[in-house]
């Protein structure tokens, strides 16, 4: 007799931990530092907070003088919102709970980042995660806890209440196996990266051989925080559209077009009915199953919608952009660019392009460094649109750049949904939207390096004479 | 005021379905015949019954004259084992539940991809699915539902029982957003790969332009059912020692040890047990948590336990093998191996590779079949463990085999869990140990072609004379 079972979304995450990005401990211990850090800088962003992260790994009691793989303990503290006392729990303990399901850009969207870090360390150690936060700088909670992995739901084994004396933010400190030595290259590869498209970020790092590395704040500006947005109509399919008239107040279809997608306003609204044959005046709670399937058909077909804005993206923009790249590579040139917002299947991107030559950067040849909502994306390059584009679709010869010139290509997607293809998000789906975009995007700074090559080369050819 | 939000496991994979293969119409209708087909033959031989597998797509009525995207029918009927009529809305209608979460070889294993397939169905044309079932050929039960996105839940519209007249087995039909003009070379080429892998397997496709194939079986040996299995000692996390001891009836860690662990004998139980200086007379239940973790790092620091037998895998074998690549290929040559079991983090895996050249194979170069657990894997080949050790680690000059030789590699792994990087089972993860298997079995296989080669060479030379 077949035996059937139902597992939890913490159970799926415990026995396929490699699909979120926790394999091994080298590559555990990086996934950690990335989660925890990217929630601290989510955080402060939101609320145009200059970020302060503090990020620390040491070696765990005991464990001082073993060889990797072993015990470390991490600390990550932020000056961000800080967390209410009742989420905390919840936010850390249970994979698919967070606040960043909405249509807007955030570093987060899966709501298990930090719940993952919190359960590979448990389930390597043993050891319980201590979560401490204050949302006013007055008061803050401090947890210890632990996940019941099989139930998706956290375990308080204490709960205590303390003065903050001006602190707001949160501080996590977690005991997990890591491997030091395979992961230290990647994750001071992560923090530089994470200082060139976060340059109004302090960071700091102290690593368990005691060494601390200041990315120091090189700009005070901060890209303007994302909008949550109304969908795209493109981007709705049958279950969407079914319950956004579940939750429509009443009222005629025209009104509901216009109060329930971006951009749409009367006229448009008018005009899209009169296209897909639905009187203006149709209670959309009255529209027959088929009907709606007609009706989501018509809002992919009808071109007359107006493109996204970019109001619930968060570009860096060209002044922060420069401000990364000029702190961080000091390079002879550099050139940016931003595409106007775009869209995949509704969701509205921007794709940002950088590049940077000579100077301090001195490797031989062209390198790659991409990044998706200011995340830096470190592995699988090879599998990533990025990659791609610039292998297949980029003749660098036609730039006047050859094999050993030295050059740093940046390349940043923002969206409200980046199409990463994992959920460890190491790499980026091919859409052909954001090929184009990058495309022309790269194209773009190609160009602007090949004017200045060219401008130096003759400026060479007159010293000559 | 932060809004924190809990969302299903459905909920998750519906705003995330390109995570699991569903990204778009003409990917969706791939895998969607992937899933349903895979849990088909999951099911005949699990219980050794020669597989009867019958697959027709169709334009929806009312799709037919309309150009690709549009809707398509889709019914997958097999004679395996059948669903007991209580199961069958919560192993259709819920994502992580199914019978496949155990340590035993099969193709499923996410409890998921049926699932799926009926959701992106239902999003894309809000049409129910149809599901009926008979578990003893004398009743079937035939459900019509749909799913509870929000909620995780199947939702019944109708269900009913009638008389099976000796039909046992499953039939699903369910009709979704596809684009076969895009997807049938892919999908032509999912069941010629799958006959290949599959030779004992009747397989029948219908396909929306009227065509039939038909893959007729070429054997009617079958390759012996995997048989659950005892976790292997290296495999083991503090959380599952935990569970494990939960569990436990009680008596000495001596006993828990032998009863506990994979190929685990007495004499072995107590040279670990004076290895990581425990009592054998220990109850485990009384062992603190810092013990417990000493005790699982001692499971994976000692050397002693015997490597994982094979009896909880499933490979093709020889026979099968070699009549799949005979009915499928007609090659002039062809040669396969299988590795020793073997293991990667305590999970039991065995390595089949295969090479068949010339005679209908007529392609120029090398071209690379790959399947894990019988599945073929038809995407991301750049980023598949076998390609990273083909085109790395192969020196294919060294055989006596040039660019236009025509060949092809097929290479299967097995195991009670393929390190699938994505949910979507795309490509594998390039695990040492797994690649270790590959390499060896290539270059094996390689050996025997060139041996062969040199012997029709020479003997070329002798005709010459
Ligand atoms: N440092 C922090 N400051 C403020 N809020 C935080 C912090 N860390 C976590 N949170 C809250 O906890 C929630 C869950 O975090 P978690 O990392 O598990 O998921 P996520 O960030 O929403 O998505 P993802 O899995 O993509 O990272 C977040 O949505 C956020 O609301
Ligand atoms: N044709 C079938 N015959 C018998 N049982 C089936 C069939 N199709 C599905 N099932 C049952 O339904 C369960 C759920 O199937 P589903 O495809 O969603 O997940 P799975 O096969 O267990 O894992 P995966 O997501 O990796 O495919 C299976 O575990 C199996 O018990
Ligand atoms: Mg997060
Ligand atoms: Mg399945």
């Amino acid at each position: 007799k077949t035996v059937f079972t139902e597992i939890s979304p913490s159970e799926f995450f415990y026995r396929n931990r490699d699909l979120a990005g926790f394999s091994n401990p080298s590559r555990a211990l990086y996934s950690t530092v990335r989660e925890l850090v990217e929630n601290s800088l989510d955080s402060c962003e939101l609320y145009t907070i200059l970020p302060e992260v503090y990020v620390r790994i040491t070696a765990a009691r005991g464990s001082e003088d073993k060889p990797d793989p072993k015990h470390y303990e991490i600390v990550v503290m932020d000056n961000g919102s800080g967390i209410e006392g009742e989420q905390v729990p919840k936010a850390f303990g249970r994979i698919f709970y967070g606040s960043k399901y909405r249509l807007r850009q955030a570093r987060g969207m899966f709501g298990m980042g930090g719940t993952m870090s919190i359960l590979y360390g448990q389930i390597t150690t043993n050891k319980p995660v201590e979560i401490s936060s204050s949302v006013d700088g007055v008061k803050f909670e401090k947890f210890l806890m632990m996940i019941d992995i099989e139930k998706n739901t956290p375990i308080i084994l204490e709960r205590q209440k303390s003065e903050a004396n001006g602190w707001r933010g949160t501080r996590v400190r977690l005991t997990l196996e890591g491997d030091y030595f395979r992961s230290s290259t990647k994750i001071f590869d992560y923090f530089k990266n994470t200082a060139l498209v976060t340059p109004y970020a302090n960071i700091t790092f102290i690593d368990p051989l005691g060494k601390l590395v200041h990315y120091t704040r090189g700009t005070n500006v901060m890209p303007d925080p994302p909008k949550e947005t109304l969908p795209h109509p493109h981007g709705i399919d049958v279950e969407a559209a079914k319950r956004m008239i579940r939750l429509w107040k009443g009222g005629p279809i025209s009104k509901f077009m216009v109060q329930s997608f971006h951009r749409v306003g009367d006229k448009i609204a008018l005009d899209f009915l009169k296209y897909s044959g639905i009187p203006p005046e149709t209670d959309p709670k009255s529209l027959s199953n088929e009907d709606l399937v007609k009706f989501t058909e018509a809002l992919h077909d009808y071109e007359g919608f107006l493109p996204p804005d970019g109001k619930c993206l968060s570009p860096m923009g060209e002044e922060i952009f420069s401000a990364g790249i000029v702190k961080e590579l000091s390079p002879e040139f550099f050139t940016v660019t931003a595409r106007e917002p775009a869209a995949y299947s509704g969701f509205p991107f921007i794709v940002e392009v950088g590049l940077a030559y000579g100077g301090k950067i001195n490797q031989q040849g062209i390198k790659l460094l991409r990044f998706a909502n200011r995340i830096p994306l470190l592995y699988d390059e090879g599998s990533d649109v990025s990659w791609k584009v610039l292998s297949d679709e980029i003749d660098l010869k036609r730039y006047r750049v050859d094999q050993d010139t030295p050059l740093i290509l940046m390349t940043h997607i923002c969206s409200t949904k980046v199409p990463f293809k994992t959920v460890g998000k190491e790499y980026i789906a091919d859409r052909p939207e954001v090929e184009k975009e990058l495309r022309n995007g790269i194209r773009e700074v190609f160009r602007k390096l090949q004017i200045y090559l060219s401008r130096v080369g003759s400026m060479e050819k007159q010293r000559k004479k």
